[in-house]
């Protein structure tokens, strides 16, 4: 089962 | 003094109706470059970037860099009462507006509207997104990409997005049975068949199709979608607008832990 990942996994918040 | 003058006026009221569905509240910043907007989804997963030159605008004139923070639903009020021909003007004199006027003037400029929305201050919570170098990258026609898009999610609520060199495959499996759609390069001179695949690395990755169809309600902003992508990141999808801007979704992938 593949899981929703999240923007701020792949971004730094600046 | 912070004035934009829009003449297809249309072009904002697309846009609005395009992320009015994802992102609630937004940050408009102004700057003598133009016009820069970036929202995620409440979720976080999704992601909007709004890009507007000023030499795309008929007037432009932002004397320091402004931050106008806007309630989507209560702009989109404000923009029913646009003509689909009228020129759009934003305008505001204070260095901290508390609110934005706006002024609708038809061709004949024998109607003019003038309304003014109440600004909103909200915090600036923004991604640093690095320009990055997609290793397969799609154009095509947004109707078309629309139209797969919304075909497979009769189906399943993910698709997996597999490309190669001269093609792009989109697969569905669900609890009715599975499906895919292959898709091919194909250099024909009719902008609905056009396919151009750009393949420097095959990548399989997988994402939630509402976002996908949230994000197309932008296909009237452009007759050509891209859709970049790379291993384990992000997919981009952008709506070039002719002569002004882009509209740009970033949609984080479903990954198998």
């Amino acid at each position: 089962q593949k899981q929703q990942k999240r923007l701020n996994t792949f971004y730094e918040f600046s | 003094m912070f004035e934009a003058k829009l003449q297809q006026g249309v072009i904002f009221k697309k846009i609005v109706d395009a992320i009015k569905d994802l992102v609630k509240s937004v940050n408009i910043d102004a700057s003598t470059s133009g016009l820069s907007m970036q929202a995620m989804d409440s979720a976080h997963v999704a992601l909007v970037s709004l890009k507007l030159n000023e030499n795309g605008f008929k007037d432009y004139r932002c004397d320091r860099p402004i931050t106008l923070g806007l309630s989507i639903e209560n702009l989109s009020k404000i923009l029913k009462c646009a003509g689909n021909d009228d020129t759009i003007t934003l305008q505001t004199d204070e260095e901290e507006p508390s609110s934005l006027k706006f002024f609708f003037e038809n061709q004949q400029a024998s109607k003019i509207s003038e309304f003014s929305l109440n600004l909103m201050s909200l915090d600036s919570e923004s991604l640093g997104i690095p320009d990055t170098d997609y290793s397969s990258v799609i154009q095509m026609s947004s109707a078309e990409f629309s139209r797969i898009c919304k075909e497979l999610s009769s189906i399943s609520e993910t698709v997996e997005i597999e490309t190669s060199k001269e093609s792009v495959k989109f697969s569905v499996q669900g609890d009715i049975g599975a499906g895919s759609i292959t898709v091919k390069n194909n250099q024909s001179d009719k902008d609905v068949d056009r396919v151009d695949l750009q393949i420097d690395q095959p990548v399989k990755l997988t994402f939630a199709l509402r976002y996908l169809n949230m994000f197309n309600k932008a296909v009237s902003l452009s007759s050509t979608v891209s859709l970049n992508m790379s291993e384990e990141n992000p997919l981009m999808v952008e709506y070039k607008i002719d002569d002004l801007g882009s509209l740009r979704f970033y949609l984080a992938p479903k990954i198998s832990d």
